[in-house]
């Protein structure tokens, strides 16, 4: 009691009395340091090693929460938020002396500081054998952050090291368990889609799949519906997952698709990029030998740039392009905006409920498969479109019409950011 | 960083000596119990003159055991059985098991339980 009463006092530590007696969140900011202790290093994997892989436990915490970690190897030490080491039983002036070769391996304090018992044999990633020194910083690291133990089983807050395939990742009850404490992930989009690409299947069977992406500043994340999370290890830079479109703050992608064209455009400033999906690169030149990147108003007559955003309804094969207060209808057949636009976003796709719209200045508009409907995102918030079918089953409901806004997070789940220098780990 | 590799460590080998000590009698099981969290405090272990009496310090010591093997899916005798014991000497993190397992988590998620892939 004494202990944990030690573990509790830290000056300054971020103590918020949690409502039902359970888990307290330990930090108020969003961005917290952390360093490798110099003088606690391990003597079984290089200082880099111990360094990746810390760099690696806290990123995949970043991953599923609105915090941010940042190695800082030059602030003063008592300002650094948390500080790891190594050490054999009496260590690092800590009052819990380690045990030696097995039995506890590690410890955290609320203060921020974990310790790594050296007499045990801590592996990297790659190693099937010893105890792996990544899964036993994520879960200290996740007591710095406030967690406790838990023998809910799958979870990385079981107190036991469970030996298991290498490959470890945060489970679903264990990112609602921090984001109990630190909140879901928002923020606003650059653009989304679902990427469509057709499949033979072991038949022989053309199979038509998608897979969802979410774009933001210069990196980017597969969102895996049927999991509902984005894949483990995103978000990563758009650089290296795309091939000549630009790198960072593209303003919109439309798959034009019907029966005779299967088209796939990048919009970034007034020009425009098509990108080729089998060969999952940019075109650098079109059919008649001119070169990529176009200009938006050459390809799209009357279309004005830079955007806001854009989406296909394949439905009535029309692009509909954004800026600011405005939506343009462009009928891909005629190669030409509809007579009736361009229109005041509010008119072509009015609010259900008076003044819940977002008026303008979309950030992206995303028709989605998983769904069957789209959305328009602007900031954390979405507005659903309304579809043939939401008007089938209540006729009153007006055409394109936008039903009230709700959270992007309440749909789609851990789309979090991390810190630029852990990115491309 | 080169002059800390080309170091003699010799002094850090891992020597035998520092083998944790297996936790095997009662004693040692009750500095488990008492270390993780699983029993009140230290006085309830350690004999002392004004300890209860014998009676509340035996109710209490199986008490704790049982709920350690509770939530260790063992059969929750109250007893220091060979499988208790064993359970105590896995490897273990060093944080107290204080706050008992919190409510129950988050409804898992619909749809099948992902297995981790290889990043």
């Amino acid at each position: 009691r004494r202990f944990l009463r030690m573990l509790l006092l830290r000056p300054g530590w971020q103590q918020e009395e949690p409502p039902d007696g359970g888990v307290a969140r330990a930090f108020s900011k969003k961005t917290l340091t952390w360093r490798l202790v110099g003088e606690a290093l391990s003597s079984q994997l290089s200082v880099e090693e111990q360094r990746h892989i810390f760099r690696l436990a806290f990123r995949m915490w970043s991953e599923v929460t609105p915090l941010d970690f940042r190695e800082d190897l030059t602030a003063p030490g008592p300002t650094v938020d948390i500080k790891l080491g190594f050490g054999r039983g009496r260590h690092l002036g800590c009052p819990r002396v380690f045990d030696g070769s097995g039995q506890e391996f590690a410890h955290a304090w609320r203060l921020g500081d974990i310790h790594f018992d050296d007499d045990e044999h801590f592996t990297p990633p790659t190693s099937d054998l010893g105890i792996s020194l990544l899964k036993v910083a994520v879960h200290e690291i996740g007591h710095v952050l406030g967690l406790p133990h838990t023998y809910r089983t799958g979870s990385i807050m079981q107190p036991n090291y469970i030996p298991q395939e290498p490959a470890f990742e945060l489970d679903w009850s264990d990112r609602k368990a921090i984001q109990r404490l630190y909140g879901s992930c928002e923020g606003s989009f650059d653009t989304a889609f679902d990427w469509i690409r057709k499949e033979r299947n072991q038949y022989g069977e053309v199979m038509v799949r998608f897979s969802t992406y979410f774009f933001r500043k210069s990196w980017y994340w597969l969102y895996e519906n049927r999991n509902n999370r984005t894949r483990y290890g995103d978000p990563i830079q758009i650089l290296i997952g795309w091939h000549g479109i630009p790198t960072q703050n593209i303003d919109a992608f439309v798959h034009i698709w019907t029966w005779r064209r299967d088209e796939r455009y990048f919009f970034k400033g007034n020009q425009y990029w098509r990108y080729d999906s089998d060969k999952d690169q940019a075109y650098t030149d079109d059919e008649q030998g001119k070169s990529y990147p176009k200009l938006i108003s050459e390809g799209f007559p009357g279309i004005p740039s830079p955007l806001d955003t854009a989406f296909y309804d394949r439905r009535q094969q029309l692009l509909y392009f954004f800026q600011g207060s405005l939506v343009f209808a462009f009928d891909v057949n005629r190669n030409q905006v509809l007579s009736s636009y361009p229109m005041k976003i509010t008119e072509a796709f009015p609010a259900i409920t008076p003044h819940n719209h977002p008026f303008r200045n979309i950030d992206s508009a995303y028709y989605s498969y998983t769904h069957n409907s789209a959305f328009f995102f602007k900031d954390n918030a979405y507005w659903r479109v309304v579809t043939d079918k939401d008007i089938q089953q209540n006729p009153g409901l007006p055409t394109n019409g936008l039903f009230p806004k709700k959270s992007i997070s309440e749909q789609w789940f851990d789309i979090c950011d991390v810190h630029i220098s852990t990115l491309n780990m | 960083e080169t002059l800390f590799h080309s170091r003699d460590h010799s002094d850090r080998e891992t020597s035998p000596l520092h083998q944790a000590k297996p936790i095997a009698d009662l004693h040692a099981a009750q500095r488990f119990l008492s270390r993780y969290g699983w029993s009140g405090s230290q006085g309830t272990w350690a004999p002392s003159p004004e300890g209860p009496p014998e009676a509340t310090k035996a109710t209490t010591l199986s008490e704790a055991v049982r709920r350690f093997q509770r939530v260790n899916a063992l059969p929750a005798s109250g007893e220091l059985d060979a499988a208790t014991l064993a359970a105590m000497n896995r490897p273990r993190c060093g944080v107290p098991d204080t706050r008992l397992p919190p409510p129950a988590g988050a409804p898992p998620p619909p749809g099948p339980v992902p297995r981790a892939t290889r990043r």
